[in-house]
């Protein structure tokens, strides 16, 4: 069935946290798993971890703070571990 | 850091801008460049020379989409930069996303805040926690730039891998006791202080003393201080002798056995030359100072307790020269500092002292201090 738009809304951004926390949060590339995983606790440390870092409250969800942010422009140098 | 903390072993390191954005004209991107460069800079040791071809520690290139280092860009907006750490080969270069609109405000992608966000990357930083940091991974499009500073985070960091800038070597012009907060900066009204070489400029005078120089025009009374390589990325710190050729718009800058050119702020092609180009002997290592006088088309090198006199028509050095400083410049002591002519004066620099010489009377008219043309 066509997704309404907020249904629409909501994978879009599923598909850029799960991006962003793989760019740039070492989150495992899992694809097929993000949205099942999203409440699972790995996939809720990554965004408590990205959330510290970039000074947020850190919900551990997707609140519409965490998603202004992750949605501006930015450096491509992951925010921890290693880049080479 | 970086995990394992890469940083460069050196504190001279060469940069190169291998293409431009069709954004920008290119000198605003040399300026932005130069620029992001002296932010980190002023609070180390480091320094950064332009190279033109060939490999530099920093190479800078535009690009879009994939560019060959398997880190593609994605076009318009989210990712507009990235960089590498220390290290040979592409380690240390700088990419910019050329899919975003860079500009010399904040109307589009500010190149001059992300180029200094990059680069602090290149020199070995990560990023920062700290919002009001220039290393914080976020771009922030309301940056007041007239205000940009580093935030301590940021100095912090950098100075833990570099250290912070040098004092000049117990230097006796700026005893130690005396040295201004931002260490390794001359203070202007330090009454000990001494000029490595003033030269005029368009009409201002530029006097300049280890890595740095106060920029003095007859408009304002308070005089600017820069960088050296804030103007002139290429020129050598610690100089020996400044002259200006008004008649070529130019200004020569010596240091050691070699001379650079520079109109403006922009370096000449084809130097630095030997100073023996000139037609100084081989037995002159490095001169003390120098002028040129544009009414009689003379200028004048000062080395020792002697002096050249080189004729700007014939463009050669006179014959029956050197002559002792005494002989033509009564009461003038060798060694010189450095000498620029105004107003129809000559006016000597010798430590903290400066003596007025009236060339046509041929003598001393006035002794004041060095540093009484910096409204202190």
């Amino acid at each position: 069935y066509p997704l309404d738009r907020a249904a629409r809304n909501k994978e879009d951004s599923m598909e850029l946290v799960q991006q962003y926390l793989e760019n740039y949060y070492n989150l495992a590339k899992d694809t097929k798993q993000f949205v099942r995983r999203k409440d699972s606790s790995p996939v809720v440390k990554k965004i408590q971890e990205m959330q510290k870092f970039l000074g947020l409250e850190v919900t551990g969800k997707l609140d519409s703070d965490t998603l202004e942010v992750i949605r501006k422009p930015r450096c491509g140098i992951p925010d921890v571990g290693s880049f080479s | 850091t970086f995990p394992g903390m890469p940083k460069w072993r050196k504190t001279h390191l060469t940069y190169r801008i291998v293409n431009y954005t069709k954004d920008l004209p290119r000198d605003a991107v040399d300026s932005a460049i130069e620029k992001a460069l002296t932010v980190w800079e002023e609070v180390t040791p480091l320094t950064f020379s332009r190279i033109y071809e060939g490999e530099a520690d920093i190479m800078i290139i535009f690009a879009v989409r994939e560019h060959g280092d398997f880190l593609p860009f994605d076009g318009p907006g989210r990712v507009l930069a990235h960089a590498y750490p220390p290290g040979s080969g592409f380690y240390g270069d700088a990419h910019f996303d050329d899919d975003e609109q860079w500009t010399k405000d904040t109307s589009g992608i500010n190149l001059f805040l992300v180029a200094a966000h990059e680069l602090g990357h290149s020199l070995g930083l990560q990023h920062s926690t700290h919002r009001e940091a220039l290393m914080y991974p976020v771009y922030d499009p309301l940056t007041d730039l007239s205000r940009f500073r580093l935030s301590q985070d940021d100095v912090n960091g950098i100075q833990f891998l570099y250290g912070s800038p040098p004092v000049p070597p117990n230097d006796p012009a700026v005893p130690t006791e005396s040295v201004p907060p931002e260490a390794g900066t001359p203070a202007a009204c330090d009454p000990a202080l001494s000029f490595d070489a003033i030269s005029t400029l368009r009409g201002e005078i530029l006097f300049f003393k280890g890595r740095h120089f106060w920029r003095k025009s007859f408009r304002t009374l308070e005089p600017e201080f820069h960088l050296i390589s804030s103007f002139w990325p290429s020129l050598p710190s610690d100089i020996d002798a400044a002259y200006e050729v008004t008649s070529k718009d130019t200004v020569f800058i010596f240091k050691g056995n070699q001379f650079w050119a520079i109109r403006g702020n922009e370096m000449q092609a084809g130097y630095p030359r030997g100073i023996h180009t000139l037609g100084l002997p081989s037995t002159v290592r490095k001169i003390d100072a120098a002028f040129s006088d544009k009414e009689k088309k003379k200028t004048y090198f000062f080395v020792e307790d002697k002096y050249w006199r080189f004729d700007e028509k014939r463009q050669s050095m006179e014959p029956g020269f050197p002559k002792q400083i005494v002989e033509d410049f009564p009461g003038i002591e060798p060694e010189v500092d450095a000498v620029f002519p105004v107003f129809g004066f000559y006016y000597f620099f010798k430590g903290s002292s400066q003596f007025e010489f009236d060339p046509n009377a041929k003598k001393v008219t006035h002794v004041l201090k060095s540093n009484s043309w910096l409204n202190c």
